[in-house]
């Protein structure tokens, strides 16, 4: 079960916020390509780019939250996380996804496509942890 | 073509979830 409860949604998910990527470029959220991802990860000496597979989207604790499995990384281990409907994951080859999309693009302007089971989505994990 | 002195500036890292599976399970 998740440990804790969902937070509320970071500014850096509205639209036309500046997100500086890893060589330094400045980019508004809204334009990130998964390619920049890929590369900020390539440069880090401390992050690694993972696969994390939805497997599961079930209701969360209070109403506007759920809890969403993921299958992390090439072990496929299983983690769980509960977020708010509204907060954005970036789905490989797709961009920014939720649960509620309508939610994301009123709240933050941020276009989304619904995030669904077998989206696969970016995450980190620290380079060297096993 | 973007201004960044007056807007704050987040890392790309910070949009990112951070799953680590190393916790016991």
């Amino acid at each position: 079960a998740p440990s804790s409860s969902p937070v509320a949604l970071p500014p850096f998910f509205m639209r036309g916020s500046i997100i500086q990527l890893a060589d330094g470029e400045l980019k508004r959220v809204e334009d990130l390509k998964t390619e920049d991802f890929i590369h900020s990860a390539e440069i880090s000496s401390e992050l690694k780019i993972d696969s994390s597979t939805v497997e599961r989207i079930d209701d969360g604790q209070t109403p506007n939250a759920v809890v969403i499995q993921f299958a992390v990384g090439e072990l496929k281990a299983q983690v769980c996380v509960e977020v708010l409907l509204e907060y954005p994951f970036f789905v490989f080859g797709q961009g920014w996804s939720s649960c509620s999309p309508d939610r994301t693009t009123r709240l933050f302007e941020l276009s989304c496509a619904k995030l669904c089971v077998g989206d696969v989505c970016v995450s980190l994990t620290l380079r060297g942890l096993r | 073509n973007v201004e960044p002195r007056s807007v704050p500036v987040f890392p790309w890292h910070s949009l990112v979830p951070f799953l680590a599976p190393t916790q016991s399970d």
